[in-house]
């Protein structure tokens, strides 16, 4: 469902340049659960991001089916994002005016075939916080709001940067429980980015990532 | 150097209240380093936040050496913030508009013995990066700016909340690191909050926390 060939990011020029991506060639098949696993400061967002479609790379492309998404216009990325993917940020970007269910529902109005906003709070332990602001949520709270409104909106790409950072041990399964249901049963293709190699145990493939490029793939034979 | 009689923090009322500190006993001793171990939404940001004098409990008295913090003005927490406490916050907290260096100078201008904002920086695998804006910078080198910020003060208390959640295992070891060494050549009070149960072995005492109060506390006899 997703092919990258030799895509590159940097940022700035010259001697201050950071190479973020280093000519990434990667592939995702539909309806699999791959975890890209790499260090801190490695380019797991910024290739999260690009081809999310929230971000342009600066050579290279990345198609998403057919479709090039480096040659997309802006209107284009933007279809793209509302009609397919589910976004799951490492900073959860919540509106900070609406409430928990305000926030999910902003998503899950405009989806073409939702999940009713408070059961998918309910699917991560919010039950009792749908009417909560942000700043009325601990971390992981708002961590688990993030996660509820990509997984509403019952996408074909699932995409989640750091899904569980806040996360206490047992919470952080559940949501990963989630994310597993939403494959399984709703057939999502889940992309998650992590630096926690625990995480790997779910996944059908692991791809190793540092310094802006692939180390190594491994198939996941224990699932 | 902290004792908490009682520390009781209550959002809303009625029906809807929220019980988020419920009566809590603790006593810190001067150069310990303490974790606070605890799910996600058990009150852990609520009460770091109470003794580092940046919000106020409902009831209950929280002694900072021999001055209660739940008895002083908004001036002199203030003052009591600025000449005593380190900060690590949970989401980071840095001016979106300064860089990196200029985040931890903002902080050690006006510390009484403060650490170099570049050397401070390093000390956090950040010294290629201290020119960048946070925007620039990915979710882990975000976190050890507001480390390197906090610890570049040269704090009497390092209060930590989720100090290594957007880290992978090896940064997230030195800055424990970091953390450790401001404990043990400065005398510095550390009191790490999280929810990695891992953090525990630098402990000189383990507080287990569970929906607002105390469960056990644990000293730590490896160390
Ligand atoms: N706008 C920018 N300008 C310059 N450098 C940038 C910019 N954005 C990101 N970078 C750099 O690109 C590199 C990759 O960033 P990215 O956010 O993709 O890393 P990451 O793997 O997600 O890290 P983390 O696990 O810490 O979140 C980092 O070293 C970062 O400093
Ligand atoms: N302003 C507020 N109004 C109502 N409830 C609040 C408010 N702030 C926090 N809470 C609630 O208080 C509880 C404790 O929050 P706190 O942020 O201290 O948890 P935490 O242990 O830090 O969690 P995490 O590990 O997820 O960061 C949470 O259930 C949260 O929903
Ligand atoms: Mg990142
Ligand atoms: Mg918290």
């Amino acid at each position: 469902i997703f092919s990258t060939k030799g895509l590159t990011k940097v940022y700035g020029e010259g001697r201050s340049a950071v190479h973020a991506l280093r000519g990434v060639d990667l592939d995702i098949s539909e309806g699999e659960i791959v975890v890209l696993l790499g260090p801190s400061g490695s380019g797991k967002s910024t290739l999260l991001n690009i081809i999310g479609g929230l971000d342009r790379a600066t050579e290279g492309d990345a198609f998403f089916q057919d479709q090039n998404l480096c040659e997309m216009t802006d209107k284009q990325l933007t279809r793209y994002r509302r009609d397919y993917v589910g976004f799951v940020f490492q900073f959860y970007n919540l509106m900070p005016s609406l409430t928990a269910h305000e926030n999910v529902e902003l998503v899950t109005e405009i989806a073409r075939d939702p999940m009713d906003p408070d059961e998918a709070l309910a699917m991560v332990g919010l039950r009792e916080r749908v009417d909560h602001f942000p700043a009325q949520l601990s971390g992981g709270e708002q961590q688990r709001v993030a996660i509820a409104r990509a997984v509403a909106k019952n996408p074909t790409v699932l995409f989640c940067d750091e899904p569980t950072g806040a996360l206490d041990s047992m919470t952080g399964r559940a949501v990963l429980n989630v994310l597993k249901d939403v494959n399984e049963k709703l057939g999502a293709t889940v992309l998650i980015v992590t630096h926690a190699a625990s995480q790997a145990a779910m996944a059908d493939r692991v791809i190793h990532f540092a310094d802006g490029n692939v180390r190594e793939v491994v198939v996941n034979k224990n699932k």
